[in-house]
């Protein structure tokens, strides 16, 4: 197939009282069973609709806030796809798997491809000296199931985001598997910021599409999971298919289907507390499609030009806990420079009128991230402060009034791994309304 | 130009090889 149609399932998880004495597994069934059921509705819907695969969020089946304890009784043991097991025709072959063998039953009564995230354990022997104290491993894990209901792939989550419950895996995980419409690659979550896997299974193992469950909490103004996830599909030039849980109070919302030139379909509802399904036809062989967007120099423009005059008003402001050096976009066109140790970063802009109550600011960041200082970023941003008061930008604001007819942003990064972000008011995407130049300028098109 | 007001326009870099060595795994970084 050269395109294929895709869907994804923005779901309001059923969550469990909290308890910090572990249910039984018939009670860890009965809730998983009742997520399954809204699941069930989503598959359903997405194969009546022609769709080859349905993603659905990370937690999906069980929610959050647990101990290693409490969510002994929600996991399943999962074994490795080698073993070609379709649990709905052999359900007791890998002992008691009751909800691998509904998921497997719903794949293949639908006849679609079905990623679901459920929790994994593994025995281990106690002269294993990294055996946790209850003898097993716990593994926050993604399967996939094809069209007959065989199990094609089982990923281990790297990257934990505050998950005590679960258990690091030995080493990151490289899944892949092929299809007709194309080759699959898996992670979840946060394991989008790092190296391993997310980019070696795009750069080395050469995925036409990504396929990511997650949990994600926005963060305004970088981390906003649709701005963030669409920005990261087309830094990397991969179909990127996500699927968030939705959960307004901790502001999870945020699904999308991406293709590596643009936004294919969308979601972001802060509003209400219900679940949503997206479809979208995608290439299957992005690369070979002639809307397959050019390599990208990101460093090009910026190291070339002859910087412009830095203002004397840079200052300090937070994003998070990083400090940026900012400059004020104090007229209603002009080109700017700010920079932060190697990192500098210029804006040629044009407002279509300077709105009196708002203030933009060019900022630029180049260190190691957060109160951790694990990940080391590189931002040229161009932002709205939260207030007239520059004291307030990078703060989080959510509206804006003011158009701009041009901006070009760039800057002389060190890095090629590059996501470029276009976040419009009330919190939507661009499709096709801005581009990245081939030596490496973020530009609005016309 | 843009049809609505912008709130954001980034570039996100991400320079994997200067991360610090604990980036390799472990808890993840809850701020």
């Amino acid at each position: 197939l050269d395109t294929f149609i895709a869907a994804v399932y923005e779901h309001a998880v059923i969550l469990p009282e909290k308890t910090e004495t572990p249910v039984s597994q018939d009670n860890a069934l009965l809730l998983m069973n009742k997520n399954i059921d809204i699941l069930e509705k989503a598959i359903k819907q997405a194969a009546q609709q022609g769709a080859e695969i349905i993603v659905t969020p990370e937690d999906a089946l069980y929610g959050w806030s647990f101990t290693r304890e409490t969510i002994f009784p929600y996991l399943e043991d999962i074994p490795d796809p080698r073993v070609n097991w379709i649990p709905c025709q052999d359900p007791h072959k890998f002992g008691h798997t009751p909800v691998q063998v509904r998921l497997s039953c719903l794949a293949k009564d639908n006849s679609i491809y079905v990623l679901a995230n459920i929790g994994d354990k593994k025995p281990c022997k106690s002269n294993d000296p990294t055996c946790p104290s209850n003898g097993y491993y716990q593994y926050n894990t993604n399967v996939v199931y094809d069209k007959k209901g065989q199990l094609v792939a089982r990923y281990h989550k790297y990257h934990l985001y505050s998950e005590p419950q679960f258990d690091v895996p030995e080493k990151p995980e490289l899944v892949t598997f092929n299809t007709n419409f194309g080759k699959f690659g898996i992670f979840t979550c946060f394991d989008i910021l790092f190296h391993d896997p997310a980019v070696k299974l795009v750069k080395d193992f050469r995925v036409d599409t990504i396929l990511l469950p997650t949990a994600w909490m926005n963060v305004l103004p970088l981390l906003t999971a649709i701005e963030f996830h669409s920005a990261w599909a087309m830094g990397m030039r991969v179909n990127l298919l996500v699927a968030n849980t939705h959960h307004v109070r901790l502001n999870m919302t945020g699904s999308g289907i991406y293709a590596p030139h643009s936004p294919k379909a969308y979601h972001y509802d802060m509003d209400t507390e219900l679940g949503k399904i997206l479809f979208s036809k995608v290439d299957s062989h992005p690369r070979s499609s002639p809307d397959f967007p050019a390599a990208v120099n990101w460093a090009d423009y910026a190291t070339t030009i002859k910087p412009f005059p830095v203002q004397k008003g840079t200052f300090k402001g937070f994003i998070s806990r990083d400090a940026f050096n900012f400059t004020e976009l104090s007229a209603s066109a002009g080109d700017l420079t700010v920079c932060q140790k190697d990192l500098c970063c210029h804006l040629s802009y044009e407002m279509s009128r300077k709105e009196e109550n708002e203030v933009y600011a060019l900022g630029a960041f180049s260190g190691l991230h957060g109160r951790r200082g694990r990940e080391y970023w590189q931002v040229c941003t161009m932002l709205k402060c939260r207030t007239t008061d520059v004291t307030t930008c990078g703060q989080p604001v959510e509206t804006a009034l003011t158009r701009f007819n041009v901006f070009s942003l760039s800057g002389t990064f060190g890095t090629e791994y590059v996501f470029p972000e276009v976040l419009l008011t009330k919190i939507r995407l661009s499709p096709g309304k801005f581009e990245v130049l081939k030596d490496g300028r973020l530009v609005n098109k016309n | 130009g843009m049809s609505e007001p912008i709130l954001t326009v980034s570039l996100f870099g991400r320079w994997y090889a200067k991360d610090a060595h604990s980036a390799s795994g472990g808890i993840g970084n809850l701020e």
